[in-house]
């Protein structure tokens, strides 16, 4: 018998979550590189 | 009304616990947090004891905590809400 995983996260899973992780992370890249 | 004192002391106190909350949600990305408190730090001191900054940061963190896998869109407005406050602008390149 299996036990469903109820507690999994996936926060790439909302669309949302997903572009502003893109732009956060794009803008520290870009931070960095200005420094 | 409160007095600038305490709206900051209660505003440092939110946003310690918004940190704290999304550094357990960010492990995949370590670099997040420092970045999100390097703003903090960066933004202007009459921002930082406002009503305006305590209202964000009370929406955000309520939010967070109820949909954890938002924490990028949360973390995201904030420091979008910290670069729109930033006592410091960027020397113009020679």
């Amino acid at each position: 018998q299996t036990v469903p995983m109820e507690e999994e996260e996936d926060d790439d899973n909302d669309p949302e979550n997903r572009i502003a992780k893109k732009m956060l992370l794009e803008e520290i890249k870009a931070n960095l590189s200005s420094e | 009304g409160k007095d600038p004192a305490s709206l900051k002391a209660e505003n440092e106190r939110l946003f310690a616990e918004f940190v704290a909350f999304c550094s357990l949600h960010t492990a995949d990305h370590p670099e997040v947090i420092p970045y999100l408190t390097g703003r903090h730090q960066k933004a202007a001191p009459a921002f930082l004891s406002s009503v305006e900054f305590r209202n964000v940061l009370g929406r955000c963190l309520a939010r967070v905590q109820a949909r954890s896998t938002k924490v990028y869109v949360y973390i995201n407005e904030l420091c979008t809400v910290f670069r729109a406050h930033s006592q410091k602008r960027k020397p113009p390149l020679p």
